[in-house]
C-alpha cells in the first residue's frame, strides 16, 4: 500500500470529513 | 527565450539555497489559532514544542527515517491482514527495537489537550493511523517512560472513573486496539502496540476532555497507561484520529460532525493547527477526493491515486500501478512511499529536472539527494498529485525535498519494495 506522508502534506489544509466519506486538499487554509 | 523562461517559471520552484537550512528560532503563525477548536500543532523536536528540552534527547533524521520504516512496515501488516491479503510477506518487515528516550515515527507532531478536574496540560502525537487516544498515568504500576509534563494522575481528578469490564464500551477496544481487552479486578483493561514494538497498557476510562476553553467534552473515553515503553520521544502520549467508533472523531461527533483538519508547518521552526469541525476554509477552496474502498471496514483513511506530475509533464506510469497497490493518507509516515514504477518514474523525470546540479549520496532511504552547497539559488521541479474525482494536489517545495544539509539535499520520497504494497 501506497502512504501520503507527512513531509508531502507540509502546508496543505488536509481536511478528514469522515461523515462524508471524502478527505480534502486545499493551498490557501495554511498560509 | 522568453516562453522558456515562463514555462520555467511555472513548472519549477526557484528559492533561495539558504532558505532550505531550517530556523533555530520558533517563528509561530497565526493562521488558526484563533479559530474555533483550533489547536496549535508544533514538530515535537523543533524550537516551537515544549518537549524540546534537554530532557529528552532528539533523534537525528537518520533515526527518524529508519524508524518511519518500521512505522510502514506496521501499516502494511495491518491493512493486509484486515484485507486478507496473500501477498504479504511478514519476514520482510523490519522491526526496529523500541528504546527510551527516542521517538514513534517521529515525524510526528504534538498539540496540547487538557484533562480532568481541575484541568491538566498533557502534549499528544496526533496520529490519524490509530484510534485510541492515551496518556501516561500515575502510579505507573509497571513503567512510565520519561515525559517532559507532570504524568497525569487520576486520583487528584474528580472527573476520572475506571470502565468497567461488563461496560459495552469496553468490547470496543478490540477494533480501536486490535487486542482482545482483558479484566483485572473488574476493571477494563486495554493494549496497544505499534509497529515498532512500542506500547501502552493501562484502565480504560473515562474523563473531561478539554480541547478549547468552549470545546470541553465529559465522559471521553481513553487509556489511562500504566505499562508504556517506547518511542514516544518526551510527548505525553497519544491522540487517536482513526475512524474506529473510539476515536477522538467519533466521540466527538455530535458536535463536529466528525470533520477535522490539519495544516503541518513547514518547517521545524514553524506552527500549524488541529482544527475540529468545518471552518470556512475547509469548505471554500478544498477539492474533495473520495476515501477509496480499499480501506473500507478500516481505521485508515484511504486515497485512490491516479497520476503524478513532474515539472508540468505527467509521468508515464499505468493506472494499474496505483490501483494495485492503493494508498492511505497518515499523518504519522514520513515519507511518501510509492510502487515501486511510480517511484522510478518519479525519481527519473526529478533526475531530468535536476540535472543541472551535483548528485550525491543517498541519505537513509532516500536514495536521490543533490549537493547544492556551491549553490546560491536552485531550481526544484514541481511535483503534483492526481486524486479520484479530478483532484489534482500541488505540494509545497518543502514537501519535495529533504534537507539533512546542503550538501545533500533529497527528493523525500520512496518506493515500496513491492508492486502490490
Amino acid at each position: 500500500v501506497g502512504i501520503f506522508g507527512n513531509v508531502q502534506q507540509r502546508r496543505l489544509e488536509v481536511v478528514y470529513d469522515v461523515a462524508g466519506g471524502r478527505v480534502g486538499f486545499g493551498s490557501a487554509g495554511c498560509t | 527565450p522568453r516562453e522558456l523562461e515562463s514555462e520555467h517559471l511555472t513548472h519549477m520552484h526557484t528559492l533561495d539555497v539558504s532558505s532550505l537550512i531550517p530556523s533555530t528560532t520558533c517563528s509561530p503563525s497565526t493562521k488558526g489559532s484563533n479559530k474555533r477548536a483550533s489547536l496549535t500543532v508544533v514538530d515535537k523536536h523543533g524550537p516551537c514544542s515544549q518537549l524540546n528540552h534537554d530532557k529528552v534527547k532528539a533523534p537525528t533524521m537518520t533515526e527518524i527515517l529508519e524508524q518511519d520504516q518500521s512505522r510502514v512496515n506496521s501499516i502494511h501488516a495491518r491493512l493486509s491482514k484486515k484485507l486478507g491479503l496473500n501477498g504479504f510477506h511478514a519476514s520482510k518487515a523490519t522491526t526496529i527495537p523500541a528504546k527510551s528516550g527516542s521517538t514513534i515515527g517521529s515525524g510526528n507532531y504534538v498539540v496540547t489537550i487538557g484533562l480532568g478536574t481541575p484541568k491538566r496540560d498533557l502534549t499528544l502525537m496526533f496520529d490519524t493511523g490509530s484510534d485510541l487516544t492515551w496518556t501516561q498515568c500515575k502510579p505507573c504500576l509497571k513503567s512510565c517512560y520519561q515525559q517532559k509534563e507532570p504524568t497525569f494522575d487520576p486520583s487528584k481528578s474528580s472527573t476520572y472513573s475506571n470502565i468497567s469490564c461488563s461496560s459495552s464500551v469496553c468490547s470496543k477496544l478490540s477494533s480501536a486496539t486490535g487486542n482482545s481487552p482483558r479484566c483485572s479486578s473488574s476493571t477494563c483493561v486495554y493494549a496497544i502496540q505499534y509497529g515498532d514494538q512500542s506500547f501502552s497498557v493501562g484502565f480504560f476510562s473515562k474523563e473531561k476532555l478539554t480541547l478549547t476553553s468552549k470545546d470541553v467534552f465529559n465522559n471521553f473515553l481513553f487509556g489511562c497507561g500504566e505499562n508504556n515503553q517506547g518511542l514516544f520521544s518526551g510527548a505525553a502520549g497519544l491522540l487517536g484520529l482513526g475512524r474506529d467508533p473510539l476515536s477522538l472523531i467519533q466521540q466527538t461527533g455530535t458536535k463536529y460532525n466528525r470533520v477535522f483538519s490539519y495544516c503541518l508547518p513547514s518547517t521545524s521552526s514553524a506552527t500549524g493547527h488541529l482544527t475540529f469541525g468545518k471552518t470556512a476554509s475547509s469548505s471554500g477552496a478544498i477539492k474533495f477526493t473520495p476515501l477509496s474502498k480499499l480501506t473500507e471496514g478500516t481505521s485508515f483513511y484511504g486515497l485512490d491515486i491516479l497520476g503524478i506530475t513532474v515539472g508540468g509533464k505527467k509521468l508515464s506510469i499505468a493506472t494499474s500501478v496505483f490501483s494495485n497497490a492503493g494508498a492511505v493518507i497518515d499523518s504519522g509516515t514520513v515519507i511518501t512511499r510509492l510502487p515501486p514504477d511510480a517511484y522510478s518514474a518519479l525519481k527519473a523525470a526529478f533526475k531530468v529536472a535536476m540535472k543541472s546540479y551535483p548528485l550525491t549520496s543517498g541519505y537513509s532511504l532516500l536514495d536521490t539527494c543533490y549537493d547544492l552547497s556551491k549553490y546560491k539559488t536552485v531550481s526544484i521541479p514541481k511535483i503534483s498529485f492526481s486524486f479520484s474525482g479530478n483532484v489534482n494536489v500541488d505540494l509545497d517545495v518543502s514537501g519535495i525535498i529533504l534537507v539533512p544539509k546542503i550538501s545533500q539535499v533529497c527528493l523525500a520520497f520512496a518506493g515500496n519494495s513491492e508492486d502490490d504494497s
